[in-house]
Formats: structure tokens, C-alpha cells, sequence
């Protein structure tokens, strides 16, 4: 199964 | 004072088709270099990045940082009303809960103003760090708007396989499964028709085709499109828009479980 990461788990808040 | 011309309306409306999908609402901070929209979309797999600078635009002016957040399908409505020849320009007042659009024909003859309340919206600004990409592919934007059409038909996710031979796009789904090969190109009589790939390392990667659909809305923008990719990073898919700037959208890769 492939499943879909988010966006925040790459890239930290600023 | 905040203060914004385009001598026409046509790259605006565009602007807003290449994100208005993916956005129900976004704020646009301006200050003097430019205008910037960073924005997740509501499932916060990707991200659309547009920057105008401001010298790109017929007149810009801006006194103070200013941040507008906007309804998109408001904004959309009103850039209706507007001709492609318009002039239209964008104005606010320092602290203000509205912003103006005045759209203004060729002839001078008719010139409408549009009000519309602004939103106070939670900001959520990604730090993207400047990254180093194994693979870079610039290819006409048409050619890649087709692929994710045509492979949206197959499956919900498309594979990209950049090598230094080429950048092959695959499906595979119940109906059956599908390729497609493009190998870099060399003496092209015009620019715009090259496929250029630039690798360090090759990668494989998977993404959901409804948001790639989703991002060749922005194909009007510009002639070429720019995939950036990396193992397990997102993909960059940058249109450059002539001479005022860029959007850029990030889309995480589909990871196995």
C-alpha cells in the first residue's frame, strides 16, 4: 500500500 | 497605501485558474519586492507557492507589509467582470478589511471597481529549505498537462523514472497500464519544445495524479514546466510566469506504508 504523507512532515513551520 | 498594476488582465485570471482548484482561500502578503501566496491545500499534501515581484507589475506601491487574506472563489467571481485587455489594478489602504479591484478598458471609457472583504486567515508558513535535486526535467508545459491527463485515466497515481536516458511516466491500474517515454532532446529549433534533463542520481517516485492534474491548470503560464525531484522530498513543479515571476507546487511523494 502507498500511502500519502503531508506536506508539514517535509517542511517545518516558519 | 498598496497599490498594484497590470496593464492586462489576462495574466491574473490566470493566476487564479492555476490555483483557485486547489485553494478555497489564500493570503497574499505584499510588501515592497513583491506579492507572495503560500498556501497548503486542505488535505495539506501540497503546497502552492506564487511569487509576483513587483517589478514585474506596470505600477506597484506598496508603503507598509501588508497581508490580505482573500476568498479565491470571491476573487474569481469579480476577475470575471473584468476584460482580458482591462488594466486592472489591485489597491488597499493600510489596515483595511477590503480591497479594491478596479478594472479599466483600453479606451478609458469604462472603469468598474470591485469591493471585496478580506479574511483574517491562520497562517501557516512552510520553511522549504533550499534544496540540492537529484533530478531537474524542464519540458513543454502542454506535453506534461497531456501525460497527467492521459494516465489519470489508468490509476489514481502515476510513477515518474527519471534516468539520464529520459523521464518515463507510468500507470497501471484495472484496466491495464501505461507508459510514457520522453528522451532528452537536442538541437531543438525552439526552446520552448526542448526536454532537458539535468541528473545527478536517478529516482523513482510516486504521485497522486488528481493533484498534478490539478497543477497543470498553470499551464497557460508559461511554455515550459519544471519538475525538481528527490528521493522521498516532494516534487517541485515550477511555472515560470514571463517577466513577473513564478508558482511553484510541492507535492509529497507517495510512500510505501
Amino acid at each position: 500500500f502507498l500511502s500519502q504523507t503531508a506536506m508539514e512532515t517535509f517542511y517545518a513551520t516558519r | 497605501m498598496f497599490e498594484a498594476r497590470l496593464n492586462n488582465a489576462t495574466t491574473l485570471k490566470k493566476i487564479l485558474d492555476a490555483i483557485k482548484d486547489l485553494l478555497n482561500e489564500g493570503t497574499f502578503d505584499c510588501s515592497d519586492s513583491g506579492i507572495q501566496l503560500q498556501a497548503m491545500d486542505n488535505s495539506h499534501v501540497s503546497l502552492v507557492s506564487l511569487t509576483l515581484r513587483s517589478d514585474g507589475f506596470d505600477k506597484f506601491r506598496c508603503d507598509r507589509n501588508l497581508s490580505m487574506g482573500m476568498n479565491l472563489g470571491s476573487m474569481a467571481k469579480i476577475l470575471k467582470c473584468a476584460n482580458n485587455d482591462d488594466t486592472v489594478t489591485i489597491k488597499a489602504q493600510d489596515n483595511a478589511d477590503t480591497v479594491t479591484f478596479m478594472f479599466e478598458s483600453q479606451n478609458q471609457e469604462k472603469v468598474s471597481d470591485y469591493e471585496m472583504k478580506l479574511m483574517n486567515l491562520d497562517q501557516e508558513h512552510l520553511g522549504i529549505p533550499e534544496t540540492d535535486y537529484s533530478c531537474v526535467v524542464r519540458m513543454p508545459a502542454m506535453e506534461f498537462a497531456r501525460i497527467c491527463r492521459d494516465l489519470a485515466q489508468f490509476s489514481e497515481s502515476v510513477v515518474i523514472c527519471c534516468t539520464k536516458e529520459g523521464v518515463k511516466f507510468s500507470a497501471s491500474g484495472d484496466v491495464g497500464s501505461a507508459n510514457v517515454k520522453l528522451a532528452q532532446t537536442f538541437n531543438v529549433d525552439k526552446e520552448e519544445e526542448a526536454i532537458v534533463i539535468e541528473m545527478q542520481e536517478p529516482v523513482v517516485l510516486t504521485f497522486a495524479c488528481r493533484y498534478l492534474n490539478a497543477f497543470t491548470k498553470a499551464t497557460p503560464l508559461s511554455n515550459q514546466v519544471q519538475l525538481s525531484m528527490s528521493a522521498d522530498v516532494p516534487l517541485v513543479v515550477e511555472y515560470r510566469i514571463a517577466e513577473l515571476g513564478h508558482i511553484r507546487y510541492y507535492l509529497a511523494p507517495k510512500i510505501e506504508d
